[in-house]
């Protein structure tokens, strides 16, 4: 089983502790059995083969990790030279890769977490989302390529299957960027929006800032990801299904750490000086409803939705051009 | 006396909650005999106008707010196309005064609270500091012509005597726009960084983050406002003087909600399910050392640094060009 989420954050909002967080693994040390690829569009045969064989050299990887990038630089040079920051001036949007087995329910899952380190941490990030669309883009490709060869029993499917989008708890509104960002890419993946570091926000503004985003996203016609409802499904299930999508965006937090909570017990935390918030405490975020949106109830729905409405888009599109 | 405070942050780090905290009052709201002005360059003689008479009609300035603006648009209008989204493209930034008078200690002093709506808020967010800078320079100017004139007995003192900026708490470093607008902003204002909505972060979290901001600043060179030491300061206040100026950048956190705390006291704060932060608490959080240095130990340093240093330079190199 492949689970392949895009991950897409501006730094600091907590995506690596996040993302460690839900698989309760830190899928960024190699030493738990990653791989790290520095995975930009023209290494994607590069991961097929590394997944062909599995052993990546993992000193080299990491040394290519970080050094690779694809810049979205629009030729704008005149905005470097008055500033003299040039890099950090345009987008420098990179693309990397982890794979790493997960147990989840007994079954093992390959997953795999595309990251984009350096989205929105320009001082100008004037489409910095090409690159990403573009890596979303050439997935769909590699699979259109492996579709139409003659054997095609086994097609390895990298295809994107969720993009964890990265809202920053600001309690106001959207910013012009995420909501172009999830214009760019809701017709390409299962976009599922999280406010990040939700344990900045009290009870009433993530309300407030929940019902502000949701009717922003509405506005510019964007949809997120819905497990659909079966036949076969109970009253109960349905309404379950209802009320997790109610929920988004998911206001979460992260953590690995281990801290006493107030009744004596350990559990995975953030320890203030005014208390602790719980990640797995429905009360304190909803950590456990992203957690089971993404991970635990809906894989197959993910996948099916992928290969079935978003893939078969992109194919009719790219055949009819 | 005269206070002028100029407050860089971008929306949604808590700046105008942060302000009603320092000064305990609301002070956008004009019910309580605030003056809104929008005080772009163009208008500065509006304001001295004002100030004379202090009876301008708050319908009228209340239309104006939000509508006047400066925008630092570089002329790329060929980012404009590629996105549809023009107005929120490019850096649009204005600049918003509001005036009102504060009682400190029984002395009344004349606030004003020069803020800059848009800072930041791009997606494309160069030279935005442009029209800020403009401002501090463009007071620096009407001061200079009122030295100048012939009739000099009462000089209105409108120049920034502080600047509060912003730092988004992401935890890692300073992002290049924090690093650009320090360097350009250092030598014409007293600078004071804060860390906003500190109470996202922990104690450890703070206090690493603190340690690189102040690395990253020295290394671009930026000088922060510190106290002098007098002569006959005994050792005890020279220590707490440099006890306060090491806090940089104060971890704040604002609220003018009323919340009981632990002890069943009413306090300042913010409640979240799992305890509650007390704003004038210092286990909580650097507000009152804030209060301390903006507002309540070095109002005569802060105004004379600004007139026998940040103008005197600005004026000699203005008539050395
Ligand atoms: N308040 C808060 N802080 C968090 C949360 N998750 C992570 N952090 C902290 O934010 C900082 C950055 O986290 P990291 O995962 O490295 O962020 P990344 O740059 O997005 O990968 C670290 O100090 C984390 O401990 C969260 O849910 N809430
Ligand atoms: N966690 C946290 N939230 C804050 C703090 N100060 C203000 N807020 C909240 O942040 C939101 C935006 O505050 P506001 O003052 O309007 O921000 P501004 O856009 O920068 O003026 C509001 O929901 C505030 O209650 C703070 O110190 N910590």
């Amino acid at each position: 089983f492949n689970l392949n989420i895009l991950c897409v954050s501006q730094t600091g909002l907590g995506k690596s502790t996040l993302i460690n967080t839900l698989f309760n693994k830190n899928i960024y040390n190699e030493e738990n059995g990653s791989n790290i690829v520095n995975s930009t569009t023209d290494n994607l045969d590069k991961i097929k083969l590394e997944d062909d064989n599995n052993t990546i050299s993992n000193e080299e990887s990491a040394e290519n990790t970080n050094t690779d990038n694809v810049s979205s630089n629009n030729g704008n040079n005149k905005h470097n030279s008055s500033n003299g920051n040039s890099e950090s001036n345009q987008p420098n949007v990179r693309i990397e890769s982890v794979s790493t087995i997960i147990e989840e329910n007994g079954v093992n899952l390959r997953l795999t977490v595309v990251d984009t380190p350096g989205f929105g941490d320009s001082i100008d990030n004037t489409n910095s989302w090409e690159p990403i669309i573009k890596e979303v883009d050439s997935r769909f490709d590699q699979y259109l390529d492996a579709e139409n060869r003659i054997n095609r029993s086994v097609i390895e499917d990298n295809r994107i299957h969720a993009c964890l989008y990265f809202i920053e708890p600001t309690a106001h509104f959207l910013k012009p960027l995420d909501l172009e960002f999830c214009k760019q890419i809701h017709e390409k993946c299962n976009l599922i929006p999280i406010i990040a570091k939700s344990d900045i926000l009290t009870e009433e503004e993530i309300d407030s800032f929940k019902r502000k985003i949701t009717k922003q996203l509405q506005e510019a016609g964007v949809k997120l990801f819905k497990p659909p409802h079966y036949e076969l499904d109970d009253k109960e299930t349905i309404k379950l299904t209802d009320e997790l999508y109610n929920k988004l965006p998911f206001a979460v937090v992260g953590s690995t750490d281990l801290v006493v909570n107030g009744e004596g017990k350990q559990v995975r935390g953030r320890s203030y000086p005014w208390g602790i918030v719980e990640v797995d405490n429905a009360n304190h975020n909803d950590f456990v409803y992203l957690r089971d949106y993404l991970v635990r109830q809906y894989l197959e729905e993910l996948r099916e939705r992928t290969n079935n409405e978003l893939y078969e888009n992109y194919r009719s599109e790219k055949l009819t051009k």
